[in-house]
């Protein structure tokens, strides 16, 4: 019964379902605040290495993060994508809902956004993260999302240029790709 | 990912997705994750869902918008679930997915393909945080 949390995986993600419900005890707090509140604890410490920074780098070794949180009373949504060089991309995402009439901001632009509200500008790579990207790179950039391109990338690393012949249904993920490498 | 969902004593409800993406994805590439609908969705009338997964599949079948909508239409939480699952495996068999759905009473569950998912809930009166194991469809 309420307050309730619920929330995807266990272990260390279990840190976001308690810091939620602490905050929605509270009677101060709203269930918004306690979502951000969970989301936040997450990414501070990291979850998984799949939530926060020094996760999941591209191809470029750079680690980006998206965010959303919505208010269910009014359906009001903030959102935030592709987000460079900013930590908490929740705290962002609750200020474009909070501060603007839009939905979803990307990239560069959505920095700006935060760092005009008022958070820091850092990066969101580390030693692990430059080390998976570097061990990437070592092992022929495997597993890799590109298809239809030469070289072959599921063999080569790129740069890639699209290829001449017929294009190929990829609608399956990489078989190869790991436990790890999702959203 | 993260997704997780809150619902008040008032009644109330929030939802929330915050995630790195994919490991070595192509520069640019945005995920299921940010998407209303698909990283989670929420309406205080029905319910909530948060999504984690394969997001590139994910994000085109807006499974999260879909559960909510199946609860409103009378649906469990638990068949709401299964449901959204059983939509985005018709189409990719492949597809890894997990979800986790909640209805605005507090009833809650999850479906999950290709592996097996954990979710986590603490409620009134809970000491800790519960984990519940979902296997794939």
């Amino acid at each position: 019964s309420p307050p309730l949390i619920i929330n995807t995986w266990s272990g260390p993600f279990t840190a976001a379902t308690n810091a939620a419900y602490l905050t929605l005890s509270n009677s101060s707090s709203t269930s918004l605040d306690a979502v951000q509140a969970g989301c936040q604890a997450c990414q501070t410490n990291q979850c998984d290495n799949t939530v926060g920074f020094g996760g999941s780098p591209d191809e470029s070794c750079e680690t980006t993060l998206d965010a959303l949180i919505m208010d269910g009373q009014t359906l009001n949504a903030g959102a935030v994508a592709n987000l460079r060089r900013v930590k908490d991309a929740v705290g962002v995402a609750r200020h474009v809902l909070d501060y603007t009439q839009h939905t979803l901001l990307a990239g560069d632009q959505a920095t700006q956004f935060a760092l005009q509200n008022g958070f820091e500008e850092e990066s969101l790579s580390t030693e692990n993260s430059l080390r998976a990207c570097h061990e990437w790179r070592s092992n022929n950039c495997q597993p890799n999302y590109r298809s239809n391109v030469l070289p072959n990338p599921l063999s080569s690393c790129g740069p890639y240029s699209p290829s001449s012949t017929s294009l190929t249904q990829n609608n399956i993920p990489n078989p190869s790709s790991s436990d790890h490498s999702h959203d | 990912t993260l997704s997780l969902l809150a619902l008040s004593p008032s009644g109330s409800m929030a939802a929330c997705t915050t995630t790195n993406g994919a490991s070595h994805k192509i520069p640019g590439r945005v995920g299921d994750g940010p998407i209303p609908g698909s990283g989670s969705y929420v309406d205080s009338t029905a319910g909530a869902c948060g999504a984690t997964g394969d997001g590139d599949l994910m994000m085109r079948l807006l499974p999260c918008y879909q559960a909510v909508e199946s609860l409103r239409r009378g649906l469990s939480a638990q068949e709401a679930a299964d449901d959204a699952v059983r939509r985005i495996i018709a189409r990719y068999p492949g597809a890894r997915t997990g979800i986790v759905v909640m209805d605005n009473r507090g009833e809650h569950a999850a479906a999950a393909s290709g592996w097996e998912f954990t979710y986590s809930y603490r409620g009134k009166g809970m000491e800790n945080a519960e984990v519940v194991v979902v296997k794939a469809l």
